[in-house]
């Protein structure tokens, strides 16, 4: 199993 | 004033999992609503262009903060037949919704608290995908909920023809493969969860076929197109061990 990534890790604040 | 009236009230059962509460920014040009989920690992877009409904009328951008478990039992209790309509007048604070039913003409309505939503904006960059994928939005859902019975997460690989769904779990493996007519620069393999695929599958009835658009180890994008918008589920995959 992999590790789940957060999508903010993906995807900047504005 | 704003005032609209939206006929595809399915699509709040299809995010319903996902987010809490939102808000719906309305414009002059349709209502958007761009939200991580409750898990924040997937990132919901809907675009609903004044077009698509009938009417529209927004003479000045208004932010509403819905709760969509509320607005889930109101359309839920409504049946597929009705409509909902979306009023707000100069007060901020609170908004209308009105269900309608066509057939038998009955009008429910309900005057509702805005909510105050801390939400955090993400920008979502341009990416281009290494494969690009339509298929039927029915058959993507019968895959999911097809594996998720048994085992936890899915891993894509597309090739030139097909593309195939694998899963592994405690008791065995599973796989789907189905057949694309998609442009593809390279072989893809991403794993993500199915239990997240399955919640973004509830937007079937929406449309006839859905688009995956895939690179290794960058979000995997699942977008449904409506009449006159989209509703884009982004999800962040899983890495390594």
């Amino acid at each position: 199993q992999g590790k789940q990534r957060m999508i903010s890790s993906f995807f900047a604040p504005k | 004033l704003f005032h609209a009236r939206f006929e595809q009230a399915g699509l709040v059962d299809a995010i319903k999992d996902l987010i809490q509460d939102s808000d719906f920014h309305c414009r002059d040009s349709g209502i958007a609503l761009r939200n991580m989920d409750n898990s924040q690992v997937a990132v919901v877009v809907i675009l609903l262009e004044a077009g698509g409904f009938l009417p529209y009328h927004c003479d000045r951008r208004l932010n509403l903060g819905i709760s969509l478990t509320s607005l889930t039992k109101i359309v839920h209790y409504a049946g597929d037949e009705a409509t909902l309509a979306l009023k707000a007048n100069d007060n901020p604070d609170t908004f209308n919704l009105v269900l309608e039913c066509l057939q038998t003409g009955c009008i429910i309505k309900y005057d509702i608290k805005s909510r105050d939503i801390d939400q955090e904006h993400l920008e979502i960059p341009k990416t281009d995908y290494a494969a690009t994928i339509t298929i039927p939005s029915a058959e993507f859902q019968r895959i999911c909920r097809n594996l998720s019975q048994l085992l936890e997460s899915v891993a894509n690989e597309a090739s030139e023809e097909r593309i195939k769904f694998s899963s592994s779990g405690d008791i065995g493996s599973g796989s789907a493969t189905l057949r694309h007519n998609s442009d593809l620069t390279g072989p893809i393999a991403l794993t993500i969860s199915l239990k997240y695929l399955v919640n973004f599958s509830k937007a079937t009835a929406l449309s006839y076929s859905v688009t995956l658009s895939l690179s290794s180890e960058v979000p995997q994008l699942v977008e449904y197109k409506v009449e006159s918008g989209f509703a884009r589920f982004y999800f962040a995959p899983q890495i390594g061990e």
